[in-house]
This record gives C-alpha cells, sequence and structure tokens, in this order.
C-alpha cells in the first residue's frame, strides 16, 4: 500500500492571498469599468495555475495593464491602503519589452508572492506593469512613503534581484507626488 | 509571527512538477 506524502498532496500557502487585476484600455467605458478582477489565489500551485493560464505582459495590446495585489487592496491610488504610499518605478525601454518585461514581470511576482523583502515585505500592497508605446513600466507599490528603511530595503533587494546594472537608477514616487505632477516628470523621493 | 517565505528556486520547481 503506497502512502503519498503529504508534500506530494498538500498545496503550498502563501504568507498572503492576491489578487490579479486585469486593465483593457477601452476609452468608451470609465476608468474602473475597465479594471476586471481576473482571479485570487493563496497558494503557490494556483499562483501558477493562474500565472501559466494568462497573457504574456509582451502580447498585451498599449494602454494594458497587471495588477497584483494583496486581497482586500484596489490597484488604485485612492485605495485606503495605497494613499499614503508610493511605488518604486521601472521605466524600460523599446528594446527591453522583447529581452526583459516579460522575465522582470514574472520576477517580481516571485518576489511578491514569496515575500522576498523580509519585514518590509508587509508595506507592499502590490505591483503593476503597464504596457505602454513610449516605454512599458513595471512598478512596486508600498503602503507608506514615510517608511524609509522599509522602502529602500525592497528597493535594494528588487533592483539585486532582477541583476539590473548598477549605474541604472530605480526611483520611488509618492503617489501625491504622482497624481499631482505639473510637468511630466515626478520627482524622486528616494532612489537606488 | 513567522512568515512564510519562499525563494525563486523552491518557486520555479514548484512550477515544473507536476
Amino acid at each position: 500500500q503506497v502512502v503519498a506524502s503529504p508534500d506530494q498532496y498538500v498545496k503550498h500557502p502563501l504568507q498572503n492571498r492576491w489578487a490579479l487585476w486585469y486593465f483593457k484600455n477601452d476609452k468608451s467605458k470609465g476608468w474602473t469599468e475597465n479594471l476586471r478582477l481576473i482571479s485570487k489565489f493563496d497558494t503557490v500551485e494556483d499562483f501558477w495555475a493562474l500565472y501559466n493560464h494568462i497573457q504574456q505582459p509582451s502580447k498585451l495590446g498599449f494602454g494594458c495593464d497587471y495588477c497584483l495585489f494583496k486581497d482586500g487592496i484596489k490597484p488604485m491610488w485612492e485605495d485606503d491602503r495605497n494613499k499614503l504610499g508610493g511605488r518604486w518605478l521601472m521605466t524600460l525601454n523599446k528594446q527591453q519589452r522583447h529581452n526583459d518585461l516579460d522575465r522582470f514581470w514574472m520576477e517580481t511576482l516571485l518576489c511578491l508572492v514569496g515575500e522576498s523583502f523580509d519585514e518590509a515585505s508587509d508595506d507592499v500592497c502590490g505591483a503593476v506593469v503597464n504596457v505602454r508605446p513610449k516605454g512599458d513600466k513595471i512598478s512596486i507599490w508600498t503602503s507608506n512613503c514615510q517608511n524609509r528603511d522599509a522602502i529602500m530595503t525592497i528597493g535594494q533587494l528588487y533592483k539585486d534581484r532582477l541583476n539590473i546594472p548598477i549605474k541604472a537608477m530605480l526611483g520611488y514616487q509618492s503617489h501625491d507626488d504622482t497624481s499631482s505632477k505639473s510637468g511630466s516628470t515626478t520627482k524622486n523621493m528616494y532612489s537606488v | 509571527g513567522t512568515r512564510i517565505i519562499y525563494d525563486r528556486k523552491f518557486l520555479l520547481e514548484c512550477r515544473s512538477s507536476p
């Protein structure tokens, strides 16, 4: 009689339940109408089942986004757990859509679901990938732009994890600044 | 409290296991 070890049939629980959202740029509809919840998951196996099932970012149309956020946090500045926060923002050039976009996004998801930022992981709200003609963007959103230590930990570990060259600078912007920016660029509160 | 952490190697192994 063969008894399977629990490791073979028990799913591996994640620290958090996560929700994956998809934003499709349909100008005829309002912004929030274009934001769709795809699915939620709280195990490693269910994460992969979802990830393997959906399109890679590089295959999405311009103006589309994926957002992965902790369950209960909406992927928008206005959410109570986002409004005091900000984001580490990585802007990619056009060539990087082919070479880096998809693998950077997967690595970002692995950092989130795997809680790769030690205690600072508690400050993470979610991550967003924006597919845009002028250059795609990947960002990690945190809950409080004043938590400098946690934010710097996240930025440094994330940069190391993606193997981004030292000279390539990653900037952190508060949502407040981003939402009220006058010029085209938003000032960075922190950088790594 | 405790934190459930998975490193990238483990996560990638889970992806490929049946």
